[in-house]
């Protein structure tokens, strides 16, 4: 793309443009086109084809951070709990998520805490049945808090290795909704007191800025620790995940890649950073 | 701060003298930086801000209005003029039942949408619609159609497996047979750039001839909301846009992006998960938020 081109603010006019382009937003986008700059005016930078390879570890440095693992609980099943905005993903990525987890023989219990949206609770159980691991519901309108502590203690008690809890769609704008997303989280802790050891936020690629005011409202409410992002496999790169990590300082661990049990892979920050050029 | 906040500051030193190119200069950059900010696709915010300018340094010959509100002014009613100034009152069909296809992304509301849409017709239009479970792919989506039918009294035909168009066909000759006057068909979400399943939708058009075709958009989306809603477009020439999650705190850019990219009209805005919440689109709202 920089082959033979002079090294010049054209040049960092058009990168300027791929993270634009990108969901990388204005700010961040300057602040990186600024260091790029910086970098160039005190000669570390200086032939063109070496701009974007800079410009990839910037980004790359302040992905990778942090690392991507998994919070494992020291005993007892590790409960992850999932949330996110609506449609963003989450009940599909839980169902490529206990594959996942599945590997190496673990032994995972999913809880159906979406009592509200219709055919939530269906959708889910079909991921359970593809998965051959046993769900945990409630009736459709059952407090979502009570389906979270059951599928807990019911996960503790059978000896689980993991506990995957799907919660409702929520805007971060309805408070009385992050409420019950706090509440939740809440009466988890009194299932198992270190739980839940992972918080994932779905956030859905093709979210323009808006990401990172929903990664800073469902931090607020319920400490988040890691995030899951959605549908890279279109044409959205995700960039504000940039952003989402400056804010809140959490990383991303999984990168879901279609609708297939299979389409999950685990967080590759050089990657992530080399597809914004593509 | 607000667009109009940040054109106070900007221009606040300049009283009520005349706006000169050279701090319109930082005006524009201002408008540029908050449309970014507000998701307006890249190129769609280059060529509104040349129309900005020009507007803008005709404006240097008036007086009497503070510089900041003129800009302001300018700038809204640029927005307002985009995406709004069209027709769009739904065409009845005369020979039969006037079809709706709903298309879009993954997770945008469409099915939802789909039950907002009937709920709307039947209580406002005094319609009798029949939705129609077209996505046999995703795990219990027809059950959400289902249950969603019965929230709004509508009935769903449906069918386990088999292939979209010949559903809705199908669909399409249960309304003819049982009197429904309006066919509402639920797509299954997909990538613009899944060839194979963009041949679907031009199958099922082809099978169902509908009236109107609508993307549905979530307020959310980045830039990646024009080349879907451009592809979308071009495959099936789309009637119209719904927005939808518009009840969040998104500034809504694709709105505009969509609107200029594509000539569509917006339709209606989702307003919430409840059936209910489906109101017509008003042009002066949405400029509003994306200004913030
Ligand atoms: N292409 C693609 N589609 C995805 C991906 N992840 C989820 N989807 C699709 O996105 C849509 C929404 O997925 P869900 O799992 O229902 O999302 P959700 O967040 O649970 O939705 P709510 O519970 O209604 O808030 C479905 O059509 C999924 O198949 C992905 O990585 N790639
Ligand atoms: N807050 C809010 N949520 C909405 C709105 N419209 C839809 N939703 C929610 O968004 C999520 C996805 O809605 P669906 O109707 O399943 O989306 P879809 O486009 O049919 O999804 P796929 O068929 O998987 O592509 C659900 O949780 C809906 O309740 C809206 O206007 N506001
Ligand atoms: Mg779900
Ligand atoms: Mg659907």
């Amino acid at each position: 793309l920089f082959l033979g081109r002079a090294l010049d603010e054209s040049l960092l006019a058009d990168l300027e443009r791929a993270l634009l382009a990108g969901d990388v937003g204005p700010r961040t986008t300057t602040a990186l086109i600024d260091e790029v700059r910086a970098a160039w005016k005190a000669k570390r930078l200086q032939r063109s084809e070496d701009v974007e390879p800079f410009l990839r570890e910037r980004i790359t440095e302040r992905l990778r951070s942090g690392g991507n693992a998994l919070v494992r609980a020291a005993s007892g099943p590790t409960v992850i709990l999932v949330c996110g905005v609506n449609g963003s993903g989450k009940t599909t990525s839980i169902g490529k998520l206990t594959k996942f987890l599945k590997r190496d023989g673990a032994r995972v219990v999913l809880g159906a805490a979406d009592t509200f949206r219709a055919a939530a609770v269906e959708q889910l159980t079909i991921w359970s049945e593809r998965n051959g691991v046993e769900i945990v519901k409630q009736a459709q309108g059952a407090d979502p808090a009570a389906v979270a502590f059951d599928a807990v203690t019911a996960g503790k008690a059978r000896g689980a290795d993991y506990v995957v809890i799907d919660t409702a769609g929520r805007l971060h704008t309805q408070t009385n909704l992050m409420q019950e997303l706090e509440k939740i989280r809440r009466v988890v802790k009194k299932a198992v007191p270190d739980a839940p050891h992972e918080t994932l936020l779905v956030i859905d690629a093709t979210n323009g800025q808006n990401a990172i005011r929903q990664a800073e409202q469902f931090h607020k409410a319920v400490t988040v620790t890691g995030i899951f992002v959605t549908k890279l496999d279109g044409t959205a790169k995700g960039g504000a995940l940039v952003a989402v990590r400056d804010t809140i300082g959490v990383p991303v661990k999984f990168v879901g890649t279609g609708e297939q049990i299979d389409d999950i892979e685990v967080f590759d920050p050089a990657a992530f950073a080399a597809a914004l050029f593509d | 701060d607000s667009l109009a906040q940040r054109f106070t500051r900007l221009f606040a030193g300049l009283g009520r003298s005349k706006l000169t190119p050279a701090n319109i200069e930082d005006g524009v950059r201002e408008v540029r930086t908050a449309l970014l900010e507000a998701d307006v696709g890249l190129d769609v915010v280059r060529g509104f801000v040349e129309r900005v300018k020009e507007k803008a340094v005709g404006l240097t010959r008036l007086d009497g209005v503070a510089p900041a509100d003129q800009f302001v002014k300018v700038v809204h009613d640029e927005l307002v003029a985009l995406l709004g100034g069209e027709e769009t009152r739904i065409r009845w069909n005369d020979r039969g039942p006037t079809v709706f296809m709903m298309v879009g992304l993954q997770g945008t509301g469409k099915t939802t949408t789909c039950g907002k849409l009937a709920l709307h017709l039947r209580r406002k239009e005094g319609k009798k619609p029949l939705l129609v479970a077209a996505d046999v792919k995703r795990p219990a989506a027809i059950e959400q159609l289902k249950v969603i039918g019965r929230q709004v009294d509508v009935p769903v035909y449906a069918e386990e497996g088999g292939r979209p168009e010949k559903i809705c066909a199908r669909g399409v000759a249960k309304a003819i047979e049982t009197g429904r006057d309006v066919v509402i068909l639920d797509t299954a979400g997909r990538l613009h750039i899944d060839a194979e399943l963009m041949d679907e939708l031009e199958d099922v058009k082809g099978k169902t001839n509908p009236h109107e075709i609508w993307l549905v958009v979530d307020a959310q989306v980045g830039q990646d909301a024009v080349a879907s809603a451009r592809e979308f477009d071009r495959r099936l020439a789309v009637t119209g846009v719904v927005l939808s999650k518009t009840d969040g705190d998104a500034r809504a850019g694709a709105a505009l992006s969509i609107r200029e990219v594509t000539g569509k009209p917006i339709r209606y805005v989702g307003t919430g998960e409840k059936l209910e919440q489906i109101e017509p689109f008003v042009p002066k709202r949405v400029a509003g938020r994306i200004l913030g």
